[in-house]
Formats: structure tokens, C-alpha cells, sequence
């Protein structure tokens, strides 16, 4: 049991220091074991170390420094273990425009080994996308689906001209 | 999906291989989608779909109040050609449903059914064939909208349990 | 004691429908007490109706209209009692480009009453202040103040181009 | 601002009155300007400033490891005409500052000075002149990252007791 958890373990954190450095484009983060003798006995901590600065309590690292970490490793168990579907609701709320376009790339990237479903409001996330759905509410409350939208007919205003009816 | 909370008539969503995004307004409906596939695969509350109690998942009839729903449902089709799911058959419909069924002192109740494959079958069923494909309701696979930071603020415990479950 | 409060509530109040009402193009808005006799043993909830919709439970409301709600509450207190300053991180996160833009609208004009400093990373929030400071950070991991930023100036990617040194 | 945080040098940044916006990348300080301001009105935990310790906000020397600074130093300047703040004077200067003070057994051992225009005083000054004027470190006016829906998601009682320091 231990020397499974050892095997997995060892494996992700690899994973994990080779993405979060091509993510950020060139920081340093690894995963450390509480109790290295007995995994069991205690928890799993992230250091992260951004490009150009020291290695940081978690704490005070930035809302977009804490995404890309927390992105980096969900991608490393992925290439690990990959889940048969993947459904992000907005993971790019807190990041520039910079991440968010390294991890839109990564994810279409990924997507040819597992299903991507990601909800985003921004533009440089939804252009690296295969298809596009749009979600409308109409006047009565109900909402509604259009089918595969063009990129070009997604107005400035994140508003979704409609074709037809 | 049928009457799940906003999408108020019967609505088809093909998931494609690959890359598929959903945008859209402020309030139209997109993570009330992630809420509908998170429900089939069975969460442990209704908190992990935005919910007090079930039946707040069914249409509430949106402007014109007459019409609430009577009932909600959604189904997931897989893809089970590598057959991941123990189910013999290339496409398996994982299909919950929620009808009201008000009772004079508790005008929330409800009842719950499940099908596999059109066959009624039980909440236990769908969690036995989704746990031997590795698939839950709170895999660190779904990440709800505002939760993208949850894997570095959660506690060391429990970041370590996510290992333990791929071991 | 009692008589203080429901005045200052009633005001709130008043205030929150009418800002709600314009911030999100029409919808309903109120604050409800739990306990009308004696305010002080109960707490204080919020209704909201977004437009076209049945009023609801605040927790089926999604991220956007929940920012929404927040911050007419803060500006409904902000008209009753106005702080000198007010210091606002990201409240943009979750907003799409028309709700953005009717908050930051709202805020130019909230701004001649009392001093507003927002931390955004979109455009549209930006381009209606008056004052625009870019942050940096420098290769030895300082960061680095650039004074009044002009708009034009912010990239796609919502990098800062220095004039000088 | 002196060393604190990611600042690490002397810097001022001039607040005009109406609008003015803080921009940039990820990670490049904004919201560490947000925390010197909290700094100075001296919230009641350092959590509320994302530090463990008051030491975790003196300049750590960034990447050049060598020199981490040894004290911080915020300084915020009130126009004060309208004397909302009882001090009698057109304008407020309060500096709050950090010095490392290293001890054997605690390493992270500190001194915390106090200073209202220049004149050395305490953090119980501080907070009777702000309370006058209805500043605090926690109030509503002050919204961190991550917390724009906090008004909607606190608990009613939280909620209604915003309206009781108004009152
Ligand atoms: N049972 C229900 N019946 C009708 N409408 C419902 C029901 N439950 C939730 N809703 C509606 O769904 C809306 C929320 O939708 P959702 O959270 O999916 O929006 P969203 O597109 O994700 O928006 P955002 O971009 O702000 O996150 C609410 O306005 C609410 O009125
Ligand atoms: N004592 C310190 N010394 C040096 N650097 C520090 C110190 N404390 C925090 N930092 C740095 O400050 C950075 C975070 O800055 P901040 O949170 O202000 O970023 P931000 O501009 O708000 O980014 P985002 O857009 O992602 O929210 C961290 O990367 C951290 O390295
Ligand atoms: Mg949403
Ligand atoms: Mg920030």
C-alpha cells in the first residue's frame, strides 16, 4: 500500500514540476509530504516558487499565482491518471490574459487524450475551443442553448448574436 | 436534460471529443449545466449543486409563475465502447429523475428514480458502476465556478486523499 | 436604539431597490428582517428577483448576479453613509462585459462623493477611470509602480508598455 | 510604502480623488497595495492581510536571496479639512512600521511602531481616531480578492449587524 502510494506519488509530482514550469514559463513547484516515513500519518503540501521569487508560504502568493498552481496539478494527475471527462466552470476568472491563454493552449493540448468541458466568459480561453455552445436566457426565464457558435459572432459585450430564430 | 432549473423544455447537448466551451451572459444557464451532469453522478448533498433541497432543481415555471414543473430530469449517454463502465453495452444512459410529491406537512417531498440503460435501478447502482470507472460527483475533474484555487487553499489531509484515491 | 435602526434600514433599503433596479436593467431587489419587532434578535436576509425571473433562494443564484446583489448593497450604504475611500479587488471576476461595464459606469459616477481605487484587469472596467497605474514586476522580483497609464497603452494581453526606462 | 511585500523599496503612490484604477499583471504587486492600506488601519488578525506572521510582510529580498529587508514601513497621508479625523491638522500622516527582532528561540520576533505625523504612538491612538471617523480595517468599504459576493453569502446576522455601525 505504501509503495503504491510512493509509485503514484512520485509519478504526479514529476508531472507537476514539468507543467507548472512550462505553465508559468519557467517557475518551480513541487509537492512535499508531511511525513515522508508514513504518507498516511500526515497531509501533502504545495511549494511553488513563481518565476523570479522565492520559494513562498502559499498564503501570500497572488489569486493568479494560486490558479496556475492549482491548474498545474489537476493537468499532472491528468496525464497520470486521466479522468474520462473534465467540466472547469470559469478557472480563468482570476488569471491575466498571459495564463490565461498558457492554459487554454494546455488544455486543447490535453484534450486529445480526455473530454474538455470548460464555461468561460472570455474570449482568449473560448478561442482555442473545437466547438462552442452559447447559453441564452429568454424573456420568460428559460434558458436555451445555441448550437456551435462562431468565435466572430461573439460581440464585444460577450453577447451572442443569434441566427435565425 | 428535462426541467433542470432553468432549462425549462426537454434540451439536447451533444459533447463532442475534445474541446467544447459554453459562454454566455451573466445568469443564462452555463453552470447550471455542470450542475445537471454533477447530479446524475450522484453528490453526497444537494449544497454540491447549488441546492437547499431536490426539488429546487426542477423548473419553477421562471416569469409567468403558473406552470411550475412537475418534474426534472437528466441523462447522461457514455460512450462505453472501452467498456470502463461494467456494463455490457457499447453506450450506457445514466438517466435521474425527480418528481415533487407534496405531502399535507412536507410539500417538498419528493421521489427519486434512476435508470440504467432505460431500466430502473437504484442511487447504489449508479455509484457502484461510476466507482469502478473512477467517475464521481466530487472528482477533482468537475471544478465549480469560483472553486479553481481549491486544490492549493484546501487542508494537506485531504490534498493527500486525492493521491490515495488514484493509488 | 430600535428607532435609529429602522431608519437606517429604510434608507438602505430604498436605496438597494432603486440601485439594484438600474444596475441589472430591471430587476427587484430588497433587504427582509427576520424578526420585524425586535431587529436585534433576528439577522438580516436578501430577496432578489433578477429580471425576467421568480424571485429566489439567494443560493440558486449564479456568480455573476450574486456580484451584482453585493455590490448595489454596497453602493445602496455607500449613498446613505458614504465612506472616504473605498479599495476594491477584482470585483469584475465574475462579471460578464455588460455587467462590468454598468458597474464601472456607476462607480465614475459614485466617484465624485468619495475616492475610488479598483484592481482590474479588464479593459472594460479601466477605460472609465481617471486615473490608471500599472504595477509590474521586475526581474529580481521587485515590484515597480508606472505612473498615469494610458489606455492604449495596455496590450491585448493586458501587458503595460513603459514609455522610458 | 518601504519594503513591504513585494515593494521592495521606497515608493509613493499619489491617490487622486474619483477613480483611479490599479492594472498589471498576475502576481506583480496589486493587491499587495491593497494590503499596505489594510496594514496601516490595523485589522485585527494578519490574515486578513494574507500573512502568517506581521514578518511575512517585510521584503524578502526577492531573488537576489541575499538581502531580505529588515523592517517595513507604511505610511498613509489623509486630507483631512473636513477634520474627520479628530487630529487638528490639514493633513494626517499615519505610519505603521516592522522591525525583525530576532530572538534565539523566536526568530520571528518583531517591533511594531506607531507613528501620527511623526509623533511616535500606539495601535489603540490609531484605532480611536479611525473609529471616529468610521475607517476599519474590516469595514465594507474594503472588498479583498475573491470576496465580491460576501455580502450575499454571510450569514443574516453578520449582514444585519453592517447596519448596526451605521446606526
Ligand atoms: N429550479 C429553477 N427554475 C428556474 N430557474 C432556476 C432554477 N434554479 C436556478 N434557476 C436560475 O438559474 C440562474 C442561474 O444560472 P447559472 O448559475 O447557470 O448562470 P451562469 O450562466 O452560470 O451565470 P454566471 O456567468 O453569472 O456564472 C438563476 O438566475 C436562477 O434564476
Ligand atoms: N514579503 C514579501 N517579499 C517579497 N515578495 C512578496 C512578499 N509577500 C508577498 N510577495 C509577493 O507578492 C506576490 C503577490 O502579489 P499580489 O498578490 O499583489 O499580486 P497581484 O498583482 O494582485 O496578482 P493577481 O492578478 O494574480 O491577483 C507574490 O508572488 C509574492 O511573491
Ligand atoms: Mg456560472
Ligand atoms: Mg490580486
Amino acid at each position: 500500500k505504501k509503495d503504491r502510494f510512493f509509485e503514484v506519488f512520485n509519478e504526479i509530482n514529476d508531472n507537476f514540476r514539468d507543467i507548472y514550469a512550462e505553465l508559468s514559463g519557467g517557475g518551480e513547484a513541487y509537492l512535499e509530504l508531511e511525513n515522508k516515513d508514513d504518507p498516511f500519518a500526515g497531509g501533502m503540501n504545495i511549494k511553488v516558487r513563481p518565476k523570479g521569487k522565492k520559494v513562498h508560504n502559499i498564503s501570500a502568493l497572488s489569486g493568479g499565482e494560486k490558479s496556475m498552481a492549482s491548474l498545474a496539478l489537476i493537468f499532472a494527475i491528468q496525464r497520470y491518471d486521466p479522468s474520462p471527462f473534465y467540466v472547469l466552470d470559469e478557472i480563468d476568472m482570476y488569471l491575466d490574459n498571459i495564463n490565461a491563454e498558457a492554459v487554454s493552449r494546455m488544455i486543447k493540448e490535453n484534450s486529445s487524450f480526455a473530454q474538455f468541458i470548460l464555461i468561460s466568459l472570455r474570449k482568449v480561453t473560448l478561442k482555442e475551443a473545437d466547438h462552442i455552445y452559447g447559453v441564452t436566457m429568454r424573456e420568460d426565464g428559460i434558458s436555451e442553448i445555441i448550437g456551435a457558435v462562431d468565435l466572430s459572432a461573439i460581440g464585444p459585450h460577450g453577447e451572442i448574436s443569434v441566427g435565425g430564430g | 436534460m428535462e426541467n433542470f432549473k432553468s432549462f425549462g423544455r426537454k434540451v439536447v447537448i451533444p459533447f463532442f471529443p475534445g474541446f467544447t466551451a459554453i459562454t454566455g451572459p451573466n445568469g443564462s444557464g452555463k453552470s447550471n449545466i455542470g450542475d445537471a451532469i454533477r447530479f446524475v453522478l450522484g453528490p453526497k448533498s444537494p449544497k454540491a449543486i447549488r441546492a437547499e433541497r431536490l426539488t429546487d432543481l426542477i423548473f419553477n415555471g421562471g416569469k409567468n409563475k403558473k406552470r411550475p414543473a412537475n418534474y426534472c430530469e437528466v441523462s447522461l449517454v457514455f460512450d462505453n465502447r472501452d467498456r470502463k463502465l461494467p456494463v455490457d453495452s457499447d453506450t450506457v444512459v445514466l438517466t435521474r429523475r425527480i418528481k415533487r410529491a407534496p405531502l399535507k406537512d412536507n410539500p417538498d417531498n419528493f421521489y427519486s428514480y434512476f435508470y440504467i440503460n432505460g431500466k430502473s435501478a437504484s442511487l447504489t447502482d449508479f455509484v457502484n458502476i461510476l466507482t469502478k470507472a473512477r467517475i464521481s460527483g466530487e472528482g477533482y475533474n468537475l471544478v465549480k465556478q469560483g472553486d479553481v484555487t481549491s486544490l492549493v487553499e484546501m487542508g494537506p489531509v485531504e490534498r493527500r486523499k486525492i493521491i490515495d484515491e488514484i493509488a
